[in-house]
């Protein structure tokens, strides 16, 4: 554990918190896309199967992994039973099995072990990627969001990016790399430079989160 | 040599 990674993961811990607390408060769900939320449960779910097979990393590890599951099971539950009548599926049309299709196919040809679980977690890591694509479509499509929606937007990306300063430390530190995670983690924290651009020259400046025309 | 396994990070 370093200091990069503790912060990337309490970024994460963070972004949910932010849902969490813009759902409950505002009782609506109103510009968060379902299908990113169900496409992280999908990455959970399928990068955490070891909690299954007894592998034990730390205490840490399980409790975080089991709160993940746990809190996007929960958000899942938000959208579609509690706040259902908030939420607009005819803004989030984005077609995940875009995202799916080529997250499996990659997870077929690049993973460390051709079995199930190593498969699966290779196939989590691509869907991570690029599981944020149907939220950033909604902000595309509306053209502005609620500062609350765009904190929890920025906090996920604070997330990934401060995975990156984690590899470079762990390779100096342990010469240990992780070639998929790596790439994917690049790739992702990619796709937030627009939002960012946005973010911090609007939203942190006190204006609206509002798209150039 | 073979990257982390298990994987420990989240």
């Amino acid at each position: 554990m370093n200091i990069f990674r503790l912060f990337g993961d309490l970024a994460h811990l963070a972004s949910i918190f932010i849902l969490l607390h813009k759902v409950q408060t505002s009782r609506s769900c109103r510009g968060i896309s379902f299908k990113t939320q169900a496409l992280y449960v999908a990455v959970f779910m399928t990068r955490y199967l070891d909690l299954f097979l007894g592998t034990w990393v730390s205490f840490y590890n399980t409790l975080m992994k089991l709160f993940f599951i746990g809190s996007s099971c929960y958000i899942l539950y938000l959208i579609r039973f509690q706040f259902r009548t908030t939420y607009d599926p005819n803004l989030d049309t984005f077609r995940v099995e875009y995202l799916l299709v080529p997250s499996f196919i990659l997870g077929l040809i690049f993973n460390y072990e051709f079995t199930l679980t190593e498969v699966m977690w290779s196939f989590s890591i691509f869907l991570e990627a690029v599981a944020i694509f149907p939220q950033l479509f909604i902000l595309q499509r509306t053209g502005e969001a609620e500062a609350i929606t765009t904190h929890y937007i920025a906090a996920l990306g604070i997330y990934r990016g401060l995975y990156i300063p984690n590899w470079i430390y762990r390779y100096y530190s342990e010469g240990s790399v992780d070639p998929i995670a790596v790439v994917a983690g690049i790739v992702q924290t990619g796709l937030y430079a627009d939002f960012f651009y946005v973010y911090f020259t609007k939203v942190l400046q006190g204006q609206r989160f509002e798209l150039p025309a | 040599e073979k990257p982390v396994t298990p994987h420990d990070e989240l």
